[in-house]
């Protein structure tokens, strides 16, 4: 799985 | 972007919206939670605070301005041009119990011990609470016009239907954030009491009054 820093929701 | 998170995002504008208007056209903000207003604005802050350090694309820019701008106004209008009519007698709950266990939580469990990602792990704890003092207001006074219950089920479903698109997510983008996940599930648990009221009383025409 991608890492889970990803912030591209609101 | 997926169908979920599309009309989950919608949903959330249609609530902040329907909220502003109501308060605008009835030049009042009773029935509404000014604890429960600032403590929206303080995940609002909290979270996007990201737009200044990374750029994701034009929809979340302004999506993500629009809902700073609408929490800031809520509270303009509460607090400032229509404080008269707001009903402090009725909202009573106490916002220190849910923001410092939120920020002791957000310090333990978080992805990244670093500044921005601690300050977004509390907004994502504080959401999920922060309906509750607008909830605890509801339960005291025992009923809710039908606008607020509306700004409700439009606050509370946007959550709901962000769950479905972390399934999707997880299972078409093999991504997926547990924190939002978990915090996103007692989000919308919250609302199951609400959501039944609404579906039983305000869809068949009736006012939002709890049983005595």
């Amino acid at each position: 799985l991608k890492p889970k820093y990803l912030k591209d929701e609101l | 972007m997926n169908i979920f998170r599309l009309l989950g995002d919608l949903s959330h504008l249609l609530a902040v919206i329907i909220l502003l208007l109501k308060i605008w056209k009835t030049r009042s903000c009773a029935g509404i939670s000014g604890r429960s207003q600032i403590l929206f604005a303080a995940v609002y802050t909290a979270r996007y605070l990201d737009l200044v350090t990374s750029y994701i694309s034009a929809y979340n820019t302004v999506m993500k301005i629009v809902f700073l701008v609408a929490s800031y106004g809520t509270l303009y209008l509460m607090f400032l041009k229509f404080k008269a009519t707001y009903d402090h007698n009725h909202d009573t709950f106490r916002i220190e119990f849910l923001v410092l266990p939120c920020v002791i939580l957000a310090l333990l469990i978080n992805h990244d011990f670093s500044a921005l990602e601690i300050l977004w792990t509390f907004s994502i704890y504080l959401e999920s609470v922060a309906i509750l003092p607008q909830l605890f207001m509801v339960s005291k006074t025992g009923e809710a016009e039908s606008i607020t219950s509306h700004y409700l089920f439009a606050l509370g479903t946007y959550r709901g239907l962000y769950l479905f698109n972390w399934i999707y997510r997880y299972y078409a983008e093999d991504h997926y954030d547990l924190i939002a996940i978990i915090a996103g599930i007692v989000q919308t648990v919250l609302y199951c009491d609400f959501f039944y009221l609404y579906i039983t009383k305000v869809l068949k025409g009736k006012k939002l009054q709890l049983p005595a």
